[in-house]
């Protein structure tokens, strides 16, 4: 999957892939304090013996500790915990779930708001592609809103960037790819050959996207992101 | 003569075709005859169909001149009925039979050589029922025929989930010729057994096929709702699904006077029984006796855990019965208690409450007159939870007791009196054991549509499903959008359904199963069924208004109803006879051919009743 890492400060954006095995599970943004954390599992082509297999993220699974929720979201169906008991969605549904400490508003076939607590916000993008495509199939995509509302101890591959960072991009010269140029950045405290790229945003348009340039960080974000990337590796979604 | 040959008469054929389109089932019996005597014969026609289809048409064509049935308004129908009764020429034509069907039967005299075909058309709304829509057709030919068939097919545009068929008359070799197939949105059951095949043995001229066919199945439920759009009227079909129950507070009001003695009570105390095993954990329950007295298991409601519901089976296993009938202090008790439980907070919150009563007879001791027991159970209750009530047997005012619970957001059901009768309250308790959402609301945009069903639920039930129909005001609409609003068992849900007009109305019009105007008439059926529903429950000239417009409606979609009648014209020797065919009302059954005693004080009756009714 690949990351997205807006910064308004620099009005810039950072960007990175991690490339992990389908079915691990990646520690995306955990909150000590608001009790919310967030994962997703990873899931790869439908074809095994590819070579540079594209990995996305097939299933996330939300927590809030605190109000005793959990939510399952997968390519098939929504399923939401309180406590022990459940409640099942599909896709196919267009539905508004509130309850105390959360509002799931279901868009069939395109995504998934939750809000929890007070106002941080997240969307699920369901990216479907046609069922008959030989390598792909459908995956998610994962937004989150109003971040600033998560504490200052959130953390995670996607949460550690909640906090303001500081970066500065120097000597930039061509790249391998001309339309690509390097570049090297300094950040938290590394030196980094970065790569001047795109990535999508699919909030707005689920099909086409929007291009966002971005610094792209190689070696699985490594230098931007604290510590090695297998250090979020967790054994369960939730 | 051939062994198709009876008392003169060669029954060709008999064919039974239904089309179900969108859960509304079009039923056509066709029953082709010939006299084979030298002599005017009479050839009858009987028709078993269910107590909750419209009649829609009927002829009778006789060396090719038809008689048709027309439907009218029954008043109209009565004085042509009352004129020809005078003459001593008619006969009512359907009348009730058994607890799911009613039985249209007409017979004609026929010259001999001459032959007739009967036709008898019928619509109904198939429910959906623990999560299947069953079309039960009764079988029952007194005669071999050359040809017999059934013949169903189902076209559902969320397309087709399961489909069974089965009959109690079923063979290995009858086996052989049921087909049943369904695939996407298409089902298909055939039934066409040979002449050979309907004999009752081998040599026997006497038929095999007599009792029950059965059609169950359901649809996709990828979407918890669908809506259908054809000609201008549309219809919309919610039932999500994986929904947590919500917890329910039970409170059972049954009667345990002294005619309850016997098989009744047996009956009674092992179905509670079951129930209780069926029981979870967050829900909450209690019992309320009443004879001439009141007696109550617990003061308040009792949580459902493992060692309550191991007191209250002791409970119902020592219930005895005694005195008379107290419905009103019953009643009045369990409300009571279940409003005081909601007002302490001693139920959850996000709970539903429920009161279910039985009883077999009438009230005769405390306040007896019904109109004061109605007034007295609205003004406890308050629209805040519904009512159900189970009429066991036929000693009683059904009447009553279906009005006391319609006005009161329930339903009455009757518990016939059979070895099933303990199967009858329990099934009846699965249907609202279990709720998904309550205070269910389906909302439109105001100026897009009109003329809408009912679109406001106490519940909904898992199994079931809500159908809300109606009118589209602009034509030109191009879309529009349904939102469901309801309370889970965890949290307050809305669904929303966008609806694309034209692309829907498109969609079903390239199906060929359809038959032209069925969502119109699935429309009207349901409108009907709840004008009369509703007119049950109010006097004077609201009762009025709602009676003219079901008039209306039944007569413009030629719907045989409570409100009309179809007259058949017959030709015999030349005279022309009126035949009338109404509608049987559930309340008021055959004559009962037995007296019964319903006031006596602590003696019961020495052995039980047996009577038979008109079924």
């Amino acid at each position: 999957p690949h990351f997205i890492i807006r910064v308004p400060e620099k009005e810039d954006a950072l960007c990175f892939n991690i490339n992990e095995e389908p079915g691990v599970v990646l520690n995306l943004i955990r909150d000590p304090s608001t009790g919310i954390s967030i994962s997703g599992q990873i899931i790869g082509e439908k074809k095994v013996n590819v070579k540079n297999q594209k990995t996305y993220f097939g299933r996330l699974g939300i927590v809030n500790t605190r109000a005793d929720l959990k939510i399952e979201v997968t390519t098939q169906k929504i399923t939401l915990w309180k406590g022990l008991d459940q409640t099942n969605f599909t896709w196919m549904n267009t539905v508004m779930v509130k309850q105390e400490g959360l509002s799931l508003q279901i868009n069939r076939k395109k995504n998934i708001v939750v809000s929890i607590g007070d106002g941080v916000s997240f969307v699920i993008i369901l990216h479907q592609v046609w069922k008959n495509l030989p390598y792909h199939h459908d995956f998610l995509g994962l937004y989150t809103v109003d971040s600033h509302r998560m504490s200052v101890q959130t953390h995670g591959l996607l949460g550690q960037f909640f906090h303001p960072i500081d970066f500065e991009v120097f000597d930039v010269r061509p790249g391998s790819d001309p339309s690509k140029p390097d570049a090297t950045m300094m950040v938290k405290n590394h030196k980094l050959t970065v790569t001047r790229g795109w990535q999508k945003d699919y909030r707005k348009d689920p099909r086409h996207g929007s291009e966002v340039p971005c610094w792209f960080i190689h070696n699985n974000g490594a230098g931007l992101i604290d510590g090695s990337h297998t250090d979020y590796i967790v054994s369960d979604i939730f | 003569l051939p062994d198709t040959v009876l008392n003169g008469i060669e029954v060709y054929s008999t064919k039974i075709s239904c089309k179900v389109t969108s859960r509304f089932a079009h039923n056509v019996v066709v029953t082709r005859a010939v006299n084979r005597a030298d002599t005017a014969k009479e050839i009858s026609f009987d028709v078993e169909l269910p107590k909750t289809a419209f009649i829609t048409s009927f002829t009778m064509t006789i060396d090719g001149v038809t008689y048709p049935g027309n439907i009218k308004e029954k008043e109209v129908a009565k004085k042509q009925y009352d004129k020809a009764v005078s003459q001593g020429k008619t006969a009512g034509l359907v009348k009730a039979s058994g607890r799911k069907l009613e039985k249209f039967t007409v017979s004609v005299n026929v010259a001999a050589g001459s032959k007739v075909t009967f036709e008898l058309i019928y619509e109904e709304l198939l429910k959906r029922h623990l999560g299947k829509y069953e079309m039960f057709l009764k079988i029952q030919p007194k005669q071999l025929i050359n040809h017999f068939e059934i013949e169903a097919d189902i076209f559902e545009p969320q397309g087709i989930s399961s489909l069974d068929a089965e009959a109690t008359f079923m063979t290995n070799d009858l086996l052989g010729v049921l087909t049943k197939s369904f695939s996407g949105k298409k089902g298909h059951v055939s039934f066409k057994p040979t002449l050979d095949q309907q004999r009752s043995c081998s040599n026997c001229t006497t038929s095999l096929l007599n009792g029950d066919f059965t059609i169950t199945y359901d649809v996709n439920r990828e979407s918890p709702a669908n809506v259908q759009i054809v000609n201008g009227y549309f219809v919309h079909f919610f039932a999500p699904k994986d929904l947590p129950v919500v917890p329910k507070n039970v409170v059972f009001v049954i009667d345990v006077s002294g005619s309850m003695y016997g098989r009744k009570l047996v009956q009674t105390k092992e179905a509670l029984l079951k129930i209780l095993e069926d029981m979870k954990e967050e829900d909450y329950l209690n019992f309320i006796l009443f004879s001439s007295d009141v007696t109550v298991w617990k003061d308040t409601l009792i949580k459902a855990t493992p060692e309550n519901l191991k007191e209250a089976k002791d409970f119902v296993k020592n219930i005895q019965d005694q005195g008379m009938t107290n419905i009103n202090d019953g009643l009045m008790r369990g409300i009571k208690m279940l409003n005081e439980a909601r007002e302490a907070n001693v139920i959850p919150k996000r709970s539903t409450s429920l009161i279910i009563m039985l009883t077999d007879g009438e009230a005769n001791v405390g306040e007896s007159r019904v109109e004061k027991i109605q007034e007295n159970v609205r003004n406890a209750i308050e629209g805040k939870f519904p009512l159900y009530n189970l009429g066991f047997g036929y000693n009683l005012n059904y009447d009553f007791l279906e009005k006391m619970a319609l006005e009161n957001h329930g339903l009455a059901r009757r518990i016939y009196e059979d070895s099933d009768a303990d199967l009858q309250m329990q099934g009846f308790y699965d249907e609202v054991a279990n709720p998904l959402l309550v205070d269910v609301e389906v909302q439109y945009p105001e100026n897009a549509i009109a003329d809408i069903t009912q679109n406001n639920y106490q519940h909904f039930y898992d199994g079931s499903e809500i159908v809300v129909a109606g009118r589209l005001v602009d034509q030109d609409l191009n879309s529009f959008t349904a939102d469901v609003k309801g309370q889970g068992a965890l949290n307050d849900l809305t669904f929303t359904e966008e609806v694309d007009v034209k692309e829907t109305e498109k969609a079903l019009k390239e199906q060929k199963y359809i038959f032209g105007d069925f969502i119109e008439r699935l429309w009207a059926y349901l409108t009907i069924q709840q004008l009369l529903e509703k007119r049950k429950n109010v006097q004077g000239e609201e009762k009025e208004n709602l009676t003219a417009q079901a008039l209306e409606l039944s007569l413009k979609y030629h719907f045989v109803t409570p409100l009309t009648s179809m007259v058949v014209t017959k030709p015999e020797d030349n005279i022309e006879q009126e035949a009338v065919a109404d509608k049987p009302l559930e309340g008021k059954p055959e004559p009962i051919t037995s007296s019964y005693a319903t006031q006596y004080h602590h003696q019961p009756p020495a052995k039980p009743y047996y009577y038979v009714d008109g079924d």
